[in-house]
Order: structure tokens, then C-alpha cells, then sequence
């Protein structure tokens, strides 16, 4: 699925940006300037239910749809983050030291529905 | 979600613009904190005064890693999906004499009781000794649980000729200091005549000591073995 627009209703990606200086977390970690916390919004329709990251291609779309025998299977399904990767940041910690890290997983790069 | 329960992603109303932003912004405070197991924010005194010293540590780690391993890519070295981390540990300055100085570096507690210790290298900064040679002794102490006795761990001679940086390894030192969670190392350095000490001539920021060390989170099989 892609990016979330205005009208969106399905399962999309929608983008967050948490500014540090924002939130007065600037002093404390010196690299990167905020986090992107995507994350990952809408309905899971039943024919697009069961390909994570496929669900935008067409023809996966209607092969679901012919498949999809019960209803009951479309309450499970759920538009969750397909791809992600890390967060780096750079920081000092509690004793003054300075932390380099990558937080894996915190970015949302992708969503679809499970 | 469980078997019937329609997906919060789908299914929840959404609540007001203003509502969801201060939830978001909420959850990403705590996400990060909880990532990096801290309690809270950390409160930085004085973060600009060490600037310096962290682009001439950068740098020189850099020069370092070129030297050691040319064409290597940066990084911790840690498997996929473990949480890495690379931490600069700069000296606090302790007691001295003419011949005797002692640095201590500290490590956050938390880190120390989640982390492993991969690598650990000390950076002293050697300024003008003069000429000749200057015989250095570097010995890292430890503290006992108790904290009222130090031991020495690890003691190595240094025949100074130049000014310039130099390194150690101190690895073990630190792996053990960890493992026991205990969160400072200090470094006793001693000289052997009393020609005035060559480190930290002029204190100048961007040649202060510092601990580089790399280390990865425990997994979860080390945990429950231990």
C-alpha cells in the first residue's frame, strides 16, 4: 500500500515527524534533528487481506478476491508496517558519555494488510 | 489483534487532530526512551563544552578504523536485529600529583546491565613531552563491590618519543567491569621522572582522554542462561 492521502480510507502509510527542538530534546541528542514515526492507518478490505507489501498490485488484489471463501477472515486482517528499518541517533547519555545507536525497527518505511 | 477483535488500525474512530498529535508525540518520547532503557530524558549540563572534543574524537576514530581496516564499513559489527552501540566516554579529570594522574570514565548503568562489551580503546593525547623518551605507566583500576579497595587489572608501560595521540586497548577491563555492572573505570597514569606530566598540557578540550567502546544488547538466550 502507499502513502496515505486526504481521502485515504485503506490501509496506507502516513508520515509523522517528531521535531526534537520541538519537544526540548535537542540538548540531549546531538544527531538526528527529529524522528520520522510513521505509521500505519486505514481499512483492510478483504480482497486486499493476506499479501503484506503486495497489496498494491493489481492482479494479487483479484487473485485474493477469488480466493477469499469467508467473510470471518476480513476481521483478522490488519493494515500493520511491512517494512522498517532503523533509527540512528547520537546522544549523551545520563553520565555526560556520548551514545551512537541504531534503534532497530522504528521506522515505517511500508504498511499492508496481514 | 485476537480472533474476532477488529484491528485498532482499522476500526478506532479517529480522535481529534490536536488529540492524536500530543498521543503521537507521546508515544514517541516514550518509544525512544524505553529503546534506549532510560528511566527519562537525560538532563545535560554542559554538552557544548565537549563539542570539541567529540569532532576531535570522531576524527580520530576515524583516522584510526582508515589505518586498521582500509575499506571496512563503519558500523559495530552487530548481527541484524540486535541494538548496537558505539560510546564515547570522556575522562573526568580525579586526584593528581606532579607524577600521578588519575581519569575516571563512567558508563550509564543502564547500559552496562543490558550491554555486552565488544571493544573497548582508551585515547590519551600526548602533548610536547620534550625531548627524549618518557616512560608512562598506564594501570586501570577497579573498584571492589565494596568500593573502599581498588585492584590493579591491567597495567602497561609506554615509552613516549613524540607528541601525538595514542592508544590501548582496554577491552577486557571494560568487558569485566560490565559484566560485574559496575559503572566506573579509572585510569591511574604515573610517570617515572618528575619533568612535568605530557598529557593534557593547556587542558584543551579537543584533546581530552576518551574511551571508545563498542558494544551490542544482550539477547534474550544470554539472559536466561546466565
Amino acid at each position: 500500500s502507499g502513502d496515505c492521502s486526504g481521502d485515504t480510507r485503506t490501509c496506507c502509510r502516513r508520515e509523522f515527524f517528531v521535531d526534537f527542538k520541538e519537544i526540548g530534546w535537542e540538548d540531549w541528542i546531538i544527531q538526528p534533528e527529529g524522528y520520522h514515526m510513521n505509521y500505519c492507518t486505514g481499512l483492510c478490505p478483504l480482497h486486499m487481506a493476506g499479501s503484506p507489501g503486495l497489496a498494491a498490485s493489481f492482479h494479487t488484489a483479484v487473485l485474493n478476491l477469488i480466493k477469499a471463501g469467508n467473510a470471518a477472515a476480513a476481521l483478522d486482517s490488519c493494515c500493520v508496517p511491512t517494512q522498517r528499518r532503523p533509527l540512528s541517533l547520537l546522544y549523551y547519555d545520563r553520565d555526560g558519555n556520548i551514545v551512537k545507536t541504531d534503534i532497530p525497527d522504528m521506522i515505517v518505511d511500508a504498511c499492508g494488510c496481514t | 489483534t485476537s480472533k474476532g477483535v477488529q484491528c485498532p488500525a482499522c476500526g478506532l474512530p479517529t480522535p481529534a487532530p490536536a488529540e492524536q498529535r500530543d498521543a503521537l508525540m507521546a508515544l514517541a518520547k516514550q518509544s525512544i526512551l524505553s529503546k534506549l532503557n532510560l528511566p527519562d530524558r537525560p538532563n545535560v549540563t554542559q554538552p557544548t563544552t565537549r563539542l570539541r572534543a567529540l569532532l576531535a574524537a570522531l576524527r580520530r576514530m576515524r583516522v584510526q578504523r582508515a589505518t586498521v581496516a582500509p575499506g571496512t564499513p563503519h558500523g559495530s559489527g552487530t548481527p541484524q536485529g540486535l541494538q548496537g552501540y558505539e560510546i564515547l566516554s570522556f575522562a573526568e579529570p580525579g586526584s593528581s600529583t606532579s607524577r600521578r594522574v588519575h581519569l575516571h570514565f563512567s558508563f550509564t548503568q543502564e547500559l552496562a546491565g543490558n550491554t555486552e562489551i565488544l571493544q573497548a580503546t582508551l585515547y590519551l593525547f600526548w602533548a610536547f613531552p620534550g625531548p627524549g623518551t618518557h616512560r608512562v605507566t598506564v594501570r586501570l583500576l577497579q573498584p571492589d563491590p565494596t568500593g573502599l579497595n581498588v585492584t590493579v587489572a591491567n597495567e602497561t608501560r609506554l615509552e613516549v618519543q613524540r607528541a601525538g595521540w595514542a592508544t590501548l586497548d582496554v577491552g577486557r577491563a571494560v568487558q569485566k567491569l560490565f559484566s560485574q555492572r559496575m559503572q566506573k573505570l579509572t585510569v591511574e597514569l604515573e610517570v617515572e621522572e618528575d619533568h612535568g606530566f605530557p598529557l593534557l598540557a593547556g587542558h584543551s578540550d579537543s584533546h581530552w582522554p576518551f574511551v571508545a567502546a563498542q558494544a551490542r544488547a544482550r539477547t534474550r538466550r544470554r539472559v536466561r542462561r546466565r
